[in-house]
């Protein structure tokens, strides 16, 4: 781990003086390398490593601790500071009313599972979700939202008469309003960020529903791309929050302080398995041990 | 970025990093890698370093792979791989391309667990107009690949494609679930499965290589699919694991429509990367 390769490079550091840059370019080295094998964006690693090197300087070596014990401590810290949303933002923000959340991202990253889960929660914390099938093209998409419906005990409107998202949309909220439902969960087909045509289709659902919550459901094994992926939705979009999902896995999770640094969203929830009660609240100290290994 | 003739400075390896890792390739490969194309890029008469890099990622991969056979009667073969990869759309692709070759495909929807699975594949076989073997939700997934195989045997299908659930590698029980459905094949048709095909989103980073590893652990792979290769992520993560399992890299999936399926050209590959 993390921490033993840093004791090593600081062998040679005594219990006094301070930490300076040529002594611990070294143990910088080696958390860049640590954050590039946990998936962490080639850019987002040296980004990071400088702001923490800065950090580092001029710090008092103690006496209580070891020069590496010291520097991984800071690391730690600046990575918990990172990943910790401010306050009420890490939190779905639903108002009383009709709160809607649009749910966005590649294909097959978890959007209509989390939906459901999403729907199950909401339920049990008394609100009334009204979930809405806007993925036109995947085959039998619809009929995985309904089931999905079914099974939470949520309705589920759509219209496999249309291929326009933005009028099942409009339709949905209406019956949504009728039924008194109070939260609109609409779940929308997997596309490229590159998808100019799809992307727009989002920003015309987004101008339509003016959602409080714009959800970029992402794979928490994705790779280094999950820089461009995360930066194009949420500049098209506006996202306000990530959902990593397949955190039940053994990915290391780099893509989440990759999505966080790029586009300062906060990583609100996580799937942490297939079943619909599988989501957690996102807890930041642990992706952080799961990141240092 | 783009070819600088003659030595390597440091700025180049430090593109040639970014490019790299960029890719999905991961550290170790990356360094590795890096240090061939210095030979090479020294050993040679000061042409770009992006035609040495290129040298070296072609060195690395290989030839192009041969293409699976299709000998027994019938052919049985597993899509395997984690959630979301891209099995049941692979399914389709590979159904069509065979029946235009003129072979007589059976699907068998062995997703027994996933809302909506079985209505998936049911929509991909009415657009490919073959049959298809599907059992009750929930149903046991071995007991379904073994009436398909018996239906397999009854139409004299020439290949049976098995579209599975997806399921994470560190998941015990649903790996065991997969290692029974092999017996079953095995005990059913002599050398079944035939062709064990491992389905890689092509976003993955390095835990493809994870995915790769156990699966094979369990299941004994015999090639790789990559899907999702329209996107922008570069799918580096297959060169490790055609380096360490030594797993041919057979298809890649470049879109969510029959034909949107390729077999692998590592030259195409190499360009990609290092244009
Ligand atoms: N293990 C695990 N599997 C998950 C999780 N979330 C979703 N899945 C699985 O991932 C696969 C894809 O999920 P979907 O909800 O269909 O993904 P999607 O984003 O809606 O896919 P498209 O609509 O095709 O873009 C399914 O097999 C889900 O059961 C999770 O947190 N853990
Ligand atoms: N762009 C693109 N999308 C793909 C490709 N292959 C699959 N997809 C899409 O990825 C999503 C998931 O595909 P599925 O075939 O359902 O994946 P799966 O592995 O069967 O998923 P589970 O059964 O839930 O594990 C769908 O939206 C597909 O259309 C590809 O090569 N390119
Ligand atoms: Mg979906
Ligand atoms: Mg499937």
């Amino acid at each position: 781990a993390l921490g033993e390769k840093l004791q090593k490079t600081f062998r040679n550091l005594r219990g006094r003086g301070k930490l300076s840059e040529s002594n611990i370019s070294q143990a910088m080295r080696e958390i860049r390398l640590a954050l590039l094998e946990a998936d962490v964006n080639f850019r987002v690693a040296r980004d990071f490593v400088a702001t923490t090197q800065a950090k580092c300087i001029g710090q008092e070596v103690l006496n209580s601790i070891t020069p590496g014990q010291q520097v991984v401590k800071i690391v730690h810290d600046e990575l918990i500071a990172l990943m910790s949303g401010e306050g009420k933002d890490q939190a779905l923000n639903l108002p009383g009313g009709m709160a809607t959340v649009l749910m966005v991202g590649l294909h097959g990253s978890g959007k209509t599972t989390t939906t459901g889960k999403l729907a199950k929660r909401l339920i049990a914390e008394g609100r009334k979700p009204m979930l809405v099938a806007c993925d036109v093209y995947r085959p039998a998409a619809i009929d995985q939202l309904e089931t999905l419906g079914q099974e939470v005990g949520a309705p589920v409107y759509s219209d496999r008469a249309t291929q326009d998202v933005v009028a099942i949309a409009a339709a949905a909220r209406k019956v949504a309003l009728q039924q008194e439902c109070n939260v609109l969960l609409v779940d929308t087909a997997g596309r490229l960020h590159i998808d100019d045509e799809l992307i727009d289709e989002l920003v015309r659902l987004r101008d339509k529903l003016k959602p409080h919550e714009i959800l970029l459901v992402a794979d928490a094994a994705t790779g280094q791309e999950a820089v461009s992926i995360a930066e194009r939705f949420d500049k098209a979009l506006g996202v306000t929050g990530v959902v990593l999902t397949r955190l039940d896995g053994d990915a290391r999770g780099g893509a989440a302080l990759s999505m966080r640094a790029v586009t300062g969203k906060p990583i609100k929830l996580v799937g942490v398995g297939e079943k619909l009660d599988a989501l957690d609240v996102f807890h930041p100290d642990r992706l952080v041990s799961r990141l240092l290994g | 970025l783009l070819g600088k003739p003659g030595r390597l400075t440091d700025a180049d390896i430090e593109d040639l990093e970014e490019v790299l890792i960029g890719a999905d390739f991961g550290v170790g490969l990356t360094f590795r890698l890096i240090e061939q194309i210095r030979s090479v890029e020294k050993a040679g008469s000061g042409g770009d370093w992006m035609a040495a890099a290129r040298s070296v990622v072609l060195e690395e991969l290989g030839p192009k792979p041969q293409m699976p056979t299709m000998q027994a009667t019938p052919t049985v073969v597993f899509l395997v791989g984690v959630n979301g990869a891209g099995k049941t759309t692979t399914a389709a692709k590979l159904a069509w391309r065979y029946k235009n070759e003129g072979k007589a495909v059976l699907l068998a929807a062995c997703d027994t667990f996933r809302a909506g699975a079985i209505e998936q594949l049911r929509v991909w076989r009415e657009r490919l107009g073959i049959s298809m073997v599907e059992g009750a939700y929930r149903a046991d997934p071995a007991s379904v690949l073994f009436e398909a195989i018996a239906k397999a045997r009854e139409e004299r299908s020439d290949m049976l494609i098995v579209d599975t659930a997806g399921r994470l590698h560190t998941k015990r029980n649903l790996m065991a679930e997969l290692e029974k459905m092999v017996r079953v094949a095995g005990r059913a048709v002599p050398g079944a499965p035939h062709h064990t095909w491992l389905v890689l989103d092509a976003n993955t980073g390095g835990n493809a290589i994870q995915q790769a590893r156990q699966f094979h652990q369990s299941l004994g792979l015999t090639g790789l699919i990559v899907t999702k290769m329209d996107g922008t992520s570069k799918g580096g993560a297959l060169v490790s694991i055609q380096k360490e399992l030594g797993l041919p890299v057979l298809w890649i999936g470049l879109g969510e429509a029959f034909e949107d399926l390729e077999a692998f050209d590592p030259q195409q590959f190499a360009e990609a990367l290092f244009p």
